[in-house]
């Protein structure tokens, strides 16, 4: 069993999920919010038998889009040196920042 | 030091998390949602010391309640051959799902 | 890679944040309540190389205050053998609370 821990865009959310169950894959939502843009985004806790995390990882690939993001916030003081980066700015969100840890026990009770 | 990660019924959280401290345990809530019935349960983050995670599985396991719930949204698509299952059909919901995360450092800063 | 889980007050959570942000670390950010107070508290999760831990911990120490509350809620029943607890307690409540997990895989989809 691992855990995997998937942060995607709020929009990709249900459709990713629904996926996961029509694949057999259960999952739990945590509403997020993203350190750099401070816009909600979701944090998707999966649990997975170790032999199918290949195939939990090509489902999220097909269902979470990178998108472009505008930001007219300025990047973080230390990288903005030039005032012209007050402007907008053009961001990539990903479609997914996903982790996979080690599960050393795995209960239902 | 693990780090036990409990997702829980909403209507058995208090409970726990007293029972929880009444035993020196300390813990973190986390308001999530169900991937399935997309209804609200609560995620618990409970660190504790390696010799202590029995313990804490057994209030767990004391804490939180089987119920059935009766669900008309019809099974994922794949699973649901026959439109008989668009009828209210019983879910179990389990007492607990239960994670143990092993603790590479824990710190109080 | 490793999975820094860092729970701080929300008071110190937008400069924590920035501060990480402005050295180069991202984070995602999710509401939380603490087990004993059952006050709104801050979990961060923070993605670090593992050669970086140790400078997100020193910005985590320098940017979380221990606070003392107050708290009129008596202790739990088996701590409180005597009614006079049930006077204002004082309580010092940490900087932050943080695990460091191992993360086995880590991917951007
Ligand atoms: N200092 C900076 N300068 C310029 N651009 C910056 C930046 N920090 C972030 N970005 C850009 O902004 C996007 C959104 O970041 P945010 O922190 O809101 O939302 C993030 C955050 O919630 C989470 N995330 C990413 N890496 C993480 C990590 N190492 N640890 C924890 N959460 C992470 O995943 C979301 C999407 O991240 P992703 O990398 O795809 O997309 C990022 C990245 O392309
Ligand atoms: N495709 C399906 N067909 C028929 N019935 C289905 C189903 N998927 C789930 N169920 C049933 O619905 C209950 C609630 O699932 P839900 O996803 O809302 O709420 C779940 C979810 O939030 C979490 N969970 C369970 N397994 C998980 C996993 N492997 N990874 C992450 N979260 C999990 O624990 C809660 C309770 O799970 P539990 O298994 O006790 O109870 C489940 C299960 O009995
Ligand atoms: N039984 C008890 N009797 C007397 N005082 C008690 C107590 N339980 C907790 N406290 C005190 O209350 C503060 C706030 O706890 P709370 O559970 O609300 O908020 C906690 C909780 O959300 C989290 N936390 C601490 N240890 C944890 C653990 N092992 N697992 C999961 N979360 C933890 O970090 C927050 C701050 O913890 P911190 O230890 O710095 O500060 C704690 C502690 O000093």
């Amino acid at each position: 069993m691992k855990l995997v821990i998937a942060i995607v865009q709020d929009t990709d959310a249900p459709g990713l999920t629904k996926a996961l169950l029509e694949r057999g894959f259960q999952s739990t939502k945590l509403a997020s919010t993203g350190g750099f843009l401070r816009e909600g985004n979701t944090t998707l806790l999966i649990g997975v038998e170790d032999e199918k995390v290949e195939e939990v990882l090509e489902i999220v690939r097909e269902k979470c889009r990178t998108r472009t993001r505008l930001v007219t916030r300025g990047l973080p003081l230390s990288e903005a040196p030039d005032p012209f980066l007050a402007q907008p700015v053009e961001v990539q969100v990903g479609g997914a920042v996903v982790f996979v840890l080690p599960v050393e026990g795995f209960f239902k009770l």
